[in-house]
């Protein structure tokens, strides 16, 4: 049984994708069979881990709308162990048709319950938005990532996010957990950053990663090579950090 | 009759905010009245000007759904000549709502057709999503300046956002042109962002602003103290940066 977790966040260029790709790729170096879902109609995840998303034939669009089986669409990253349900520009439209179908929160759940068995993790990279396909998203998973920059305009949208979690928690998905709030971008040079670092922790004690992912050149360019950045340049800051968030998680969840 | 431009591009945290305060700063210190919407729930723009998001009575949402006057719900800024339209949370709530009004695309532009006297510039603030509001946002404008970040992922959805905005001037703006792409947070040192403005500038050619917004820590500590950068520190690169572009942006309209 999988478990289930979601990259969320409504402010933008926090490090969703960013941390949805990294993540996913370290958990599959360490052996674990990992899943991630691109559930941005941006599909970035989808580039990101190398697929041209203009050649997508079956996405996280269709097994919603068109009900394509789940297993049908997934395709295999250049990672052992690592797969992505590709996502694509229609699942703008998704939301609207969504809007009237009976069990419209529980859809993404319905997708992913069918290949829930086949992994350890599965990880939902969702878009800068609250609307109805994050709200599927966290109603999905059993917990969720809260990736926060180290920047002023992030400590914001935080109050506004942890009030549609309760939400959720109380109408949707009882057992939908906070899994932690991650430090991204965090440039120890920077006043700012260590700032807002101080405050996420002060605000959010043990529920902040002791990881905090330091900003890093080689993560902003794996991406344009459709790699992760572990097989981008696994001696980089960056693979570094989130190896280390990979164990950390593991550790958090006696899977070690 | 105010020159109306829209601050859009669905990609998150590519400095749509940054550029929408500091933009109507810098016209507001060479004398033209400037009046920003903040069309974005997180009210960004908002915090970012100095108002505290909790204490707004009249907002954007206000003059949406409950027909406020426009004027009541403007504040004034703490430079000369500039205004703000400021959002609220409850904004999420407005698109729903939104859905079932008869010109739907076209409340925004309803909103703003009774203050547009006052002002020689509007600048809206647009949230990172092509969702109604931002619809509407492209329906008022009569240009549209599209921040693209030096980034890889910066490049990936411009596409999109070109085919809505070909949309929008078919169906519901014919008047709607493309101000400019303006490349922000640009680092000389990087190869990556060298890379995207070549390709930038060879794609879009003299739509693209000359001015390059340059990546500088005063721009993200601004907003923490409520100011624009012009206000927080005028002799910064930032401070430069965003005057140069005022400057170009009055030239292109023969306004200078
Ligand atoms: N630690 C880091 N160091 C340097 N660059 C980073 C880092 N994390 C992310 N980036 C870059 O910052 C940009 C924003 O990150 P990313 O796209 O992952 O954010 P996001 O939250 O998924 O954005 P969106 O809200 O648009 O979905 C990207 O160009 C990415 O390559
Ligand atoms: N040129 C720059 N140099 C340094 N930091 C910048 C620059 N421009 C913007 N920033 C910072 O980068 C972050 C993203 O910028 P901003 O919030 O303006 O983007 P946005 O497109 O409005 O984001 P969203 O999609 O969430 O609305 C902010 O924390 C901002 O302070
Ligand atoms: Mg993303
Ligand atoms: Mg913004």
């Amino acid at each position: 049984m999988a478990k289930v977790i979601a990259l969320a966040n409504q402010k933008g260029g926090v490090g969703k994708t960013t941390t949805a790709i990294n993540l996913a790729a370290s958990l599959a170096v360490l052996e674990y069979d990992v899943l991630v879902i691109d559930a941005d109609p941006q599909a970035n995840a989808t580039s990101g881990l190398g697929f041209d998303i203009h050649k997508i034939e079956n996405s996280i669009y269709e097994c919603i709308v068109d009900e394509v089986e789940t297993d049908k669409a997934v395709l295999k990253a250049d990672i052992e162990h690592l797969y992505l349900l590709p996502s694509h520009i229609d699942l703008v439209g998704a939301e609207i048709e969504m809007l009237n179908m009976p069990d419209r929160e529980f859809v993404l759940k319905n997708v992913l319950d069918k290949v829930r068995n086949s992994y350890d993790f599965i990880l939902i990279d969702c878009s800068p938005s609250l609307g109805l396909i994050t709200v599927n998203a966290l109603t999905a998973a059993d917990s969720v990532i809260i990736p926060v920059q180290c920047e002023y305009f992030a400590l914001e949208g935080l109050g506004k996010l942890l009030n549609t979690i309760k939400i959720i928690q109380n109408r949707l998905n009882t057992d939908l957990e906070i899994e932690g709030f991650l430090l991204t971008m965090y440039d120890s040079r920077l006043r700012l950053s260590n700032q807002v670092v101080d405050e996420v922790k002060t605000h959010f004690q043990d529920m902040v990663f002791e990881t905090l992912i330091t900003r890093n050149i080689k993560l902003s360019e794996a991406p344009s090579y459709g790699k992760a950045v572990v097989m981008y340049d696994a001696a980089s800051k960056g693979a570094t950090n989130y190896l280390n968030l990979a164990r950390e998680l593991l550790q958090k969840n006696n899977m070690t």
